[in-house]
């Protein structure tokens, strides 16, 4: 099994070859792979290489093949089945956006707690929203792996606990509140500050030079 | 002025200093902070004592002191003014989302298409909705430092486009298409993708062991 810490960078480096492939490049050495997105070029041979793949003298890595051969070591070939508990303005933007719903993942339910919600189906890929007293059930019969949090924060507790007990091992948590879970269950915080903060930092050093 | 790759470490260790805050502690040392949230603690001093900023000995570094400097370092101080493209699920969500209006970020206008959401005030901050063509007006008018783009992504380059001529320097792009601007522009995407792929390598580990 993968270290948080090395899958943290396959995740990284999965993401800059899905954007060279974007780009239409073909092959990509460390090197180039390095400069282009403020990498460590010797970590990433000792990544590939602790994992038996190497690139071609010349010629580097095969785009193709490695994001390939990253989504088998990451366990992102199989399906994910999702659910978006809070039916609001980010829980419909979430279960309309063409990203989550394409390969690795898909969003099978959607919970809310507001009657009038109830009973309907949301978005371009007709998602059914259903009762949050009906969540632990629902999770079983639809086997899902992984419960997105998109309720108001003193919500977002209860519907953690919710999830927990009907078997979801992983929460992606986008309230401000803190959420407790046991150790078996993984929660991960969505948050834009930090790429809102690293911003910043540009525009004020912009204004500057 | 910070290099970026730095820049982000400092935008990273800003993180953990708040969480720890807020969990009540007063001084943490580099090498707690470095076990706790999978850091180097040579690189956390190294990059401390290159900003003249040492952790007392047995004590560690005082939590409040290293927050306010780690901020005047980004250029956090100052309050940055924000503008959202696209009033609908996504910019509304933001719009109302309490961690972006305190302190360092304030949304003071939206804009939309929408002839149907244009005059309007949206949310708890009473935010105004103007037309998008009134965008390079208004964004001059209220010092606009970024731009969050949360339109279709058809639209999302002239959006851009429209943004960078009335003088924003910073840019963040939730839609999934690229978008071409100046070298005197940053952009950063906002993607919830690697995250979920985080939690889907977890899911998939918990249930081999
Ligand atoms: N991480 C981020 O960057 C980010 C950005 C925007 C919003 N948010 C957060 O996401 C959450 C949702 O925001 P929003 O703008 O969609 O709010 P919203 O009010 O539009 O939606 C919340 C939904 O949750 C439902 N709900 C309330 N209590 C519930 C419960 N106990 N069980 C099930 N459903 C319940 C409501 O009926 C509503 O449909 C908030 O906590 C907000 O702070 C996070
Ligand atoms: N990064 C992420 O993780 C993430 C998550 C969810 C959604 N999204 C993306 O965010 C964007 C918005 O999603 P949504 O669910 O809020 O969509 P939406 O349809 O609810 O909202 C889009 C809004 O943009 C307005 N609009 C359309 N064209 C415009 C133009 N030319 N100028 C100004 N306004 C215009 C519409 O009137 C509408 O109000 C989409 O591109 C979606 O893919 C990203």
């Amino acid at each position: 099994c993968v270290s948080e810490v090395v899958a943290k960078r396959l995740t990284l480096y999965l993401r800059c070859f899905i954007q060279l492939k974007e780009e239409g490049y073909d092959f990509v050495s460390s090197k180039e792979l390095a400069e282009r997105f403020n990498l460590n070029s010797d970590l990433i041979r000792k990544d590939f290489s602790y994992f038996g793949t190497f690139g071609k003298r010349g010629v580097g890595y095969n785009i193709d093949e490695i994001i390939e051969k990253i989504k088998t070591i990451l366990g992102l070939k199989k399906v994910y089945n999702v659910a978006i508990a809070g039916a609001g303005n980010l829980g419909k933007a979430l279960a309309d956006y063409p990203k989550f719903n394409e390969g690795t993942f898909r969003i099978v339910a959607m919970f809310d707690n507001n009657a009038r919600k109830v009973g309907r189906k949301y978005g371009v890929n007709n998602i059914p929203i259903f009762h949050v007293k009906e969540l632990p059930e629902k999770v079983k019969e639809l086997e899902v792996d992984i419960g997105i949090i998109a309720v108001p924060a003193r919500a977002a507790q209860q519907v953690a606990d919710s999830f927990v007990k009907a078997g979801v091992s992983g929460l992606m948590n986008f309230t401000p509140a803190r959420i407790a879970v046991p150790s078996n269950v993984k929660t991960v915080c969505a948050d834009f500050r930090a790429q809102l903060e690293m911003l910043a930092y540009y525009v004020s050093n912009l204004k500057k030079s």
